[in-house]
Formats: C-alpha cells, structure tokens, sequence
C-alpha cells in the first residue's frame, strides 16, 4: 500500500522495527481469492532462503505451477472441493482452478500484509508512492478458498487445516457471513486451532455498518478489525450551472474538458420504478445521450452505475449517497467521468436539478490530497458492536486503514472488476474491512518477529492498549457516519498503532484453557466444547465460571434495562510485565458517564521482574438505565512512561 | 427435499473411535458408509477439525448424527469477502 506505512509510523521508525532477519522467519497465510503470482508485491529480491521449518507448497492449476512460487510467495493452494461439489465443476474459461487469482481481492489483501515494496506504484497516477506491505520481509501463503460462487466453509476448514500444518504464523481472512454460534462457524473452528498453536489470526469485522450489533467474526480468540479512513483523498468537484460547487471523491482517469453539459436526475430518465439507482437498462438513451446524469446510491455496484450510464451514452455521472450511507465517500476508479458526493451535497444537487429548467453541471477532478484531517475516521460501512453473541468481550478489537487503499492487483480483470472493463492495471484503490484486516495481520507479523515468544493474545493485547483514541491536537476520533465521537463499539480500543505495539509494557494473556473456561461460561455442552476445540473437556459444576474473567485487553458487559435498580459487575484481569524488569504501574479509571462507577484494586501494580504476572479486579456499577442506552469508559494503567489502555463499553 | 443431497461438515469425537479402526480415516469411512452407499467424502479433516465433509441428504444426516462418535453434523455455510 502507499501512504499507510508512513501514516501507521512505519517510515520513521527503523530502529525500533524487528530486524529483517527476524520477520524473514514470519510467514503470513491468507486464505481469500488467491494470488496474482507477477505483481511485483511478490518480487523475492533479497529475501534469504525460505523458513526452514516452511511445510507448504506451491500446487499446480490452471495457469499456475510451482516455478510461479519464489522466496517471498513461498505457498499458494487452492481449495475448491467443497464449491464443486455444490456448485459443479469450476469453468476454467471462467476462473483458474488454481491459486491464481482471478478477481483481485487476495492480491490485495496479501499484498497489503506482506507485499514486498514497490517503487512508482499508482492507479492511473492516483496514489503514488512506494507500495508496500506492513511487513515487507514476511512471507506470503495464498490459500484460495472463494470463488466466483463464494467461499465455502468445507474449503475454508480445509485451506485452514493445511496453513495450519504448512507452518504460518498469521492467517488473514477478510471474509465473514457465518454462524452466531462459535461451534458452527468454520473460521472460529478454525481459528480456535490455530490459536492453540500460537498463530495470530485476524479477520475482517465486516461491512454492514454503521448499523449497531453488525459484527463478523467476533469469536475471542480472533482479532476482529474494522475499518478507518487514511488522511489522503481523491477530490472530484460537480461545479452546477448555477455556480455552485459540492466536492466529491473519484479515481476516473481521463481528462474532463471543464465545460458546462446538460445535467439529469436518473429517476427522470427512465420508465423503471427505480429509475434512480441507474440499474442495468433502466435508462432511456434518447434522455441520457450527451448529458451527466445523477444516480442514487445503492443495489447495484457503484462502479456498474457508470457502466450503465455509460452504456446509455451518458457523458458523466454523479452518484450520490443517500441516508444509508451519509457522508462516507468511497472512490472508485469510474469508465467515465464520474464523482461520489454525500448525502447533503447529493440533496442540494438534486434541487438544483428539480427547480432549473436547464440544469448543467460539469465534473473536475484534483488528483490526490494527502494530509486531511481529521484522519483517520470510522468508515460508515465499518461493522459496529455490541457484540450480539457475546456482549461481554467488546469487538471490533481495533480499526485500521480500508478506505481507499491501494495495494497489488490481479492481471486477470480492471480495477473496477466489470466484465466491460478491459483495462488492466498493477495496483488498485478499493475499501472495506477486507483491507484493514492484512494491516492488522502485517503488523501482527512484525510483532511476531520482535517477540518470537509472545502468544497470539499477548500480540493483540499490545496492539489493542497501544491504539489510539484520539487526535495529536486532542480531540476524539470521529465516526463518518455520525460526524460526531465514535465510540469503543465502532473503533475498539482505537486505531492501530504498531510502533506504540511494539514495547507495550504491560500484556493482557490468554492461554487454551482460558478460552475452554469462557466456553464453559457460555454454558457450552461438552459436546459443543468438543466440536469447537477437539478434546474431551468437562466444565467442573463446582466452579463458577464468568464471562468477565476472560483475560481480555477490553472490558464490556450488557446491562439489564428491565432491573430497576443498578447492577454491579466484577471483572478479575491479570497483567505479564513484557516490559523492563522492575515497574510500578498506576490505575486510572474513567466513565463518560454519570450512570458508571468505575473501582480498580489494587490500583498500584509492583512488577520486579520480567514475564511476572499480576492481578487485578475492576468493579463497575451500572445504575438503572433505558434500553439502547450505551455508556463507555476506560482504564489506564501506566508507569509514568508507557500507557496500558483498555477500553470499556456498557449497553442496556 | 429430502433427497436432495447438499454438504455437511461432520464432526467426530476422536477418543471414541473404537478400537477396531487403527487409523481415524478408516473410521470417517466407514460412519459415511454405515448411512449411505453412496455419499462421496469431500474432505477428511483431522487438523483444525476432527472429522469429515460429506454430501448427504437431510435423512443421511440425521442417521448419521445419531451414531456413536458423532458429535455434530452442520450444514455448510457460504461465506463472503469483505
């Protein structure tokens, strides 16, 4: 990716990174659409000999053999039984029955964790800089397991029992959709195993945000990570005839001639109820030739409604956001010349177009801004809590850059995957949850690297108290959707923050038999247990197991509304001292909110040596509450020097 | 709808594999066996999950979640990318 290593403080911060020898043993495993093996994220120049306890292989397919694997992309397998058995046999005139990567998401995302650095990498100049992946000397295993018919949970099981055996040390997935329960989810299933083998895995929290309780994958014992904006922008203004200007955000790539064009509404372009969302053939050519046409957002592709305006004989589209999506801009690489605008722009424009006789518009496009502010912001699409599976562990754990990233592309389709679009490019800008997810999974790669010992949890919980809240000028990180302060039930513990991550001072652990006891806290039958983690595991009925035990680096619960009274939960956390030998940390607990009462003892933590282990509870009283209240807090602990941070996040 | 075969994961309790099988791949064999004649193994699984996907009809699962050593038998689910 370009831009990302410089705003995540990687650029500036060699001396503190894990030595390229170190991250040259770290091998990422992403299972998604596969890998385009010749995009130069790839290029093996200078990386050492190939992980000798590396298991994997390169398997031969469609359009793909071994020669096509090197030092850097040392694995690539694919997995397409299951989709076969449903789907029928694949179509190979239509997708490669092979790791190679027809549709462009998996070498995005791999990229996006492990890509080697590329110099003079854009979309059609868009984005320039060097691309890169967060953790440039790690390696990269594709596991394809999503086809043109999807991703099926009996190849996600096997591609992850194979990256399992194969030797990584992360797996990527950006990719979500299964059950609420954990036993019936293939990724937790997965996952679980994975952990238990010290691997780091990180998915994608999903993109049905900003809707609340909206969340994938949110399983303890996976890092879930949503989406924030970067502090770069792709301006496109729509000048109206009346003078007026809205700003608007666009990666098309040709020239606009800045001159004034007839300007349309889509609804009054066609005959079709929905007229409006210019889906395929909805519109009347006769009405649109020449002309710019507005389109709502919505059902069908951002990028198709070009095609379709286009196709029309339109000479430029304005797409403009509607309620669902308020503000948020996502720029797309448009057939025509085309620019995204907001809701309240989108509403202004449309007046203009209803009261003016002779509506015109024209559409100018600046290139790439960098240094917006604020940034980064929660992306609208970004999934948000509360967890509705269990309320007591808060997820998303953290965001990450997914809007607008750049990263490598497949050869095999254009940068806005329509089948009219033969352009072909290297590298392509494209947003979601799926490419903040290989940020967290590179980033996680390089903390492996610098503490080969740590365990997954260790990894996330330094991640996770490092992230930040807020702004160098002070004020809080901000929700697109809102435009107000997001909150610990969109962002987490906050954004990112790798270098912070690296010496973290305090841990937050979790071995197996933490996450067995939190199973038997959900009231999990042995048989459940046995599903999930493969093992004959009773939970003893003489014990009192509690959620709010799990030794998780955020505190949250759901408050009974209905009680009438307050309610009083006790949370027991223990920290490891990973810092220097001796430290003496302080507590400070804070609420936002006058229904909270936070307690932490003891609030002062001696650690005299390395790797000791200390306890603490933290009693929070919740007063009597309405329902779909929320409140949020958090808890610091710090020796003067470095700063342990946890969110806490309360819902009635 | 009750012939139509569609993909299950099934899971199995490993320590239950009675002694007969000397090696876990046998036993999956056979439980798919035992409930149809027919039903091709799609993965054998033995990693991240104990166990096997299969094509079975509704009424093949049932019988087959039924046996000794079954611990589930879960309809596939499809995914999708973020």
């Amino acid at each position: 990716t370009t831009r990302t290593p410089e705003f995540l403080g990687l650029d500036k911060s060699s001396s503190l990174l894990p030595a390229s020898e170190s991250v040259n043993e770290v091998v990422v495993g992403v299972l998604d659409t596969g890998v385009w093996p010749e995009s130069k994220s790839f290029d093996d120049t200078g990386l050492g000999a190939v992980p000798s306890g590396w298991r994997g292989a390169c398997e031969s397919g469609t359009n793909f053999t071994a020669a096509n694997c090197n030092r850097k992309l040392i694995g690539a397998r694919f997995f397409s039984k299951g989709y076969e058995a449903t789907m029928g046999p694949i179509d190979v005139s239509k997708e490669s029955k092979s790791a190679r990567d027809d549709d462009g998401h998996g070498t995005h995302t791999a990229s996006t964790a492990a890509g080697s650095a590329v110099d003079g990498a854009s979309l059609f100049g868009y984005a320039p800089g060097t691309a890169r992946g967060m953790a440039t000397r790690a390696r990269v295993a594709a596991y394809k397991v999503c086809w043109l018919g999807g991703c099926f949970s009996s190849d996600i099981l096997a591609a992850m029992e194979k990256a399992v055996v194969d030797g990584v040390n992360v797996l990527s997935l950006s990719l979500g959709g299964g059950s609420p329960d954990f036993y019936r989810d293939s990724v937790a299933i997965g996952a679980f195993a994975a952990a238990e083998k010290g691997i780091f895995v990180s998915c994608s929290a999903g993109n049905a945000g900003p809707s609340s309780m909206s969340l994938s994958n949110v399983a303890p014992w996976i890092t879930t990570v949503g989406a924030g904006t970067l502090d770069r922008d792709f301006p496109a203004y729509v000048t109206l005839g009346n003078g007026k200007n809205f700003s608007g955000v666009s990666l098309y790539s040709g020239n606009s001639k800045g001159t004034l064009l007839p300007f349309v509404y889509a609804g009054n372009v066609s005959n079709a109820t929905n007229g409006n969302l210019c889906m395929m053939g909805t519109l009347d050519p006769a009405k649109v030739k020449g002309k710019i046409v507005l389109c709502d957002r919505g059902v069908n592709a951002r990028v198709q409604k070009g095609s379709v305006v286009q196709l029309a004989g339109g000479a430029g589209m304005v797409l403009a956001n509607t309620a669902a999506n308020g503000e948020e801009l996502v720029a797309d690489a448009h057939l025509l010349p085309a620019t995204a605008v907001g809701e309240k722009s989108g509403d202004a424009i449309k007046m203009y177009l209803f009261s003016d006789p002779n509506p015109t518009a024209t559409i100018l496009f600046e290139g790439t801004k960098v240094g917006i502010q604020p940034s980064p912001v929660v992306a609208a699409f970004s999934s948000r809590g509360p967890n509705s599976i269990t309320p007591a562990v808060l997820k998303p754990d953290m965001i990450a850059p997914g809007v607008n990233i750049l990263a490598g592309w497949t050869g095999g389709i254009g940068p806005t995957g329509l089948a009219v679009d033969d352009r072909r490019v290297a590298f392509n800008i494209i947003s979601g949850t799926s490419m903040s997810c290989p940020h967290v999974s590179g980033l996680a790669a390089l903390l492996k690297a610098a503490h080969p010992d740590w365990s997954p949890a260790a990894i996330r919980s330094a991640l996770m108290t490092t992230a930040y809240v807020a702004y160098k000028n002070g004020g809080k990180l901000q929700d697109v959707a809102t435009g107000k302060d997001s909150t610990p039930f969109d962002h987490g513990a906050g954004h990112v923050d790798p270098v912070s991550a690296l010496n973290p001072g305090l841990v937050y652990d979790l071995t197996v038999e933490d996450y067995l006891g939190f199973l038997c806290g959900l009231n999990y039958t042995s048989s459940q247990i046995n599903t999930l983690a493969r093992r004959n595991y009773t939970c003893d009925p003489s014990k009192s197991y509690s959620l709010y035990d799990l030794n998780y680096p955020s505190f949250a619960a759901s408050f009974d509304s209905t009680s009438g009274g307050p309610t009083t939960i006790k949370y027991t956390r223990t920290l490891t001292n990973v810092g220097a030998a001796t430290g003496t940390y302080k507590a400070t607990a804070s609420s936002g909110s006058a229904g909270l009462k936070i307690a932490v003892v003891p609030d002062t933590l001696s650690f005299s040596k390395a790797g000791e282990k200390k306890s603490f509870t933290v009693t929070v009283t919740g007063s009597a509450m309405p329902a779909s209240t929320n409140a949020f807090g958090q808890l610091e602990w710090s020796d003067g020097k470095q700063t342990v941070r946890s969110p806490m996040a309360f819902s009635w | 709808q009750q012939q139509e075969r569609r993909t299950y994961i099934v899971h199995m309790a490993k320590s239950q594999m009675p002694a007969a099988f000397q090696h876990h791949a046998h036993w999956y064999d056979s439980s798919l066996k035992s409930v149809s004649g027919s039903a091709q193994m799609i993965y054998s699984y033995d990693t991240v999950v104990h166990g096997f996907s299969a094509r079975l009809t509704a009424e093949e699962a049932g019988s087959l979640e039924a046996r000794h050593g079954i611990l589930a038998v879960m309809p596939e689910l499809r995914y999708e990318l973020h």
